[in-house]
């Protein structure tokens, strides 16, 4: 197939044939949406190519990046810091040209029932932009903070101010934050978020050049 | 791959089928849905007269009544998709993360000389 392949596949988006060594388990979210796609009758109803309905914003890719970060030395504990980490994403495997127009951190922890903090202690967690090497930029507000009586098997935040919807600029290749958690409240307790943390993960839709320049025809 | 053609196909110019396998291209191993998809392809002939249903534009009737003063110097207006539906594939990309991306123009719907 060779130089017919290599074309395809640049016209797919991609510069070489993928060839994964540790494929992530699918997202629910996006196996909900290619389904829901594939049984629409077409081509009347076909969705609008250039909208992710299901999050009502504008795009035709939605990619789910895996957290690449390590966990970091708790450092000068504040209160009660249950976890220091930094999540990093990798993402230059996005085009040039190509704008993000949602951006979604989940957190997903390994107890599947509701495993709270010790009784009459609160759970909070802060996300702060930081430097590749897990730096939190000095000064800067957290991006992020939440106060949680309940841990859930799964927290989502909306993360869409990270990336500010501007075409990300060549070279801007990645994106970091340090997450901490702490509890605060009540006598002290063993941290149970820390162990209990499983995974991070971005799922980031785009609007692609060729919805942003029209409809070009290859 | 396109089926043997039951009886004496057409000639003239429409949509035939044509399902497109990933593992038969070799890329099954990145991606994860769907496992292939009916493309279709536009085949057959543009001859003249050209018979209403053919979806054609002004130039290929002209171009058909020139072929057939001149089959030498003319050929026959060509097939092609008037009419094409896009589909959505689910893939690994080059860094194992999981892509769900809308393709335009990949399923042919009408074909028109």
């Amino acid at each position: 197939l060779g130089p017919q392949e290599t074309s395809l596949l640049r016209s797919l988006g991609l510069s070489a044939k993928p060839s994964p060594r540790s494929p992530a388990p699918v997202p629910p979210v996006l196996w909900r949406i290619f389904h829901k796609r594939r049984t629409l009758p077409r081509p009347e109803a076909a969705p609008e190519p250039c909208r992710v309905e299901e999050f009502n914003v504008p795009g035709n890719i939605v990619r789910v990046f895996a957290d690449q970060g390590r966990f970091l030395p708790a450092g000068q504990p504040q209160g009660r810091l249950c976890l220091r980490k930094l999540l990093f994403f990798n993402l230059s495997a996005l085009e040039e040209g190509e704008r993000p127009t949602l951006a979604q951190l989940e957190l997903r922890f390994q107890h599947s029932s509701y495993h709270g903090p010790s009784p009459g202690r609160v759970l909070e967690l802060r996300l702060y932009r930081a430097s590749p090497r897990g730096l939190p930029q000095p000064g800067r507000a957290p991006l992020l903070e939440r106060s949680l009586v309940q841990l859930r098997k799964s927290l989502v935040f909306e993360l869409s101010a990270a990336l500010s919807g501007r075409a990300v600029p060549p070279g801007r290749d990645s994106l970091a934050l340090v997450l901490e958690m702490s509890e605060s409240g009540g006598p002290g307790g063993p941290c149970g978020s820390s162990d209990a943390f499983a995974a991070a993960s971005l799922l980031l839709v785009t609007l692609g050049r060729q919805c942003r320049a029209g409809r070009g025809r290859r | 791959s396109a089926p043997s053609p039951a009886g004496t196909p057409s000639p003239l110019c429409k949509p035939r089928r044509l399902y497109i396998s990933f593992s038969d291209v070799g890329w099954e191993n990145w991606i994860i849905a769907p496992q292939g998809y009916l493309a279709n392809y536009c085949g057959g002939e543009c001859p003249f007269p050209l018979a209403a249903e053919l979806n054609s534009t002004n130039h290929a009737v002209l171009q058909t009544m020139v072929h057939s003063l001149d089959p030498q110097g003319t050929p026959q207006p060509c097939c092609v998709p008037v009419r094409l539906s896009p589909i959505s594939i689910l893939y690994y990309d080059n860094s194992d993360n999981v892509v769900l991306r809308h393709y335009e123009d990949m399923v042919v719907d009408e074909c028109g000389c």
